[in-house]
């Protein structure tokens, strides 16, 4: 039976039909391990962040990857067209995509990209608020809650004074970009689910 | 399975990035 990984961090939805599931898992581990380091990296760039403890880091980076991936990568999902670009540059419509079985977290993912591309924030913005869904200090498993606590404070400090200095009239601009924090950790959520799924298939 | 993080070779993934910061860190 055809497995499909409908995810745009994977090279292509299909899997090829002679590859037994372990395979498939590991190609698609390939293709996602770049993005991965990148948000490394990029969590090495928020001051603050490297003098959290180690174990720290990895459960807010384990928790919170694939949120900062969906902020990143939200302009893959094409709302005006309906489309999905998977890292190797093809894209995929929409309809083509739930042909293929992927319904509600596709949805849910262009829902959550409308949304965010609607606030038109700024690269900077963009890069502050991913960073404060990096550092979140409600994440289980944090032994430091203290230290990332101020950490996240510093943070949204910071993202509240870049967003009203860039657009004083909207005061509610700040809110509604803190609004796309749980709807990031629903969409996580879901995925995650997926994942689990795909893994017990 | 109850992890899909660890599932994915997640952590393995953010740790050896992470150690790469500090390898790269001058003595």
């Amino acid at each position: 039976k055809d497995i499909v990984l409908a995810c745009p961090m994977n090279m292509y939805p299909q899997a090829e039909p002679n590859k037994t599931p372990q395979e498939i898992w590991e190609d698609f581990s390939l293709s996602f391990t770049p993005a991965v380091r990148e948000v490394v990296e990029f969590a090495k760039h928020i001051p603050g962040f490297s003098a959290l403890s180690e174990n720290d880091q990895v459960t807010l980076l384990k928790a919170g990857t694939f949120e900062v991936l969906m902020v990143r990568f939200a302009s893959l999902f094409n709302v005006k067209e309906q489309t999905v670009t998977f890292i190797s540059g093809t894209t995929y419509s929409l309809e083509a995509l739930k042909g293929m079985g992927m319904g509600g977290l596709l949805d849910t993912m262009f829902e959550f990209s409308e949304k965010l591309k609607s606030l038109e924030l700024t690269a900077e913005e963009l890069g502050l608020f991913t960073a404060v869904v990096l550092v979140s200090a409600d994440r289980s498993g944090i032994e430091n809650l203290n230290s990332v606590e101020l950490l996240q404070e510093s943070l949204i400090k910071a993202l509240r004074a870049l967003v009203s200095k860039s657009n004083p009239c909207d005061a509610s601009r700040f809110t509604k970009l803190l609004l796309k924090m749980p709807d990031l950790r629903t969409l996580n959520n879901v995925h995650s689910e997926k994942l689990l799924s795909f893994r017990i298939d | 399975f109850s992890d899909p993080a660890s599932n994915l070779g997640l952590e393995d993934i953010i740790r050896k990035a992470l150690m790469g910061n500090l390898e790269e860190r001058p003595e």
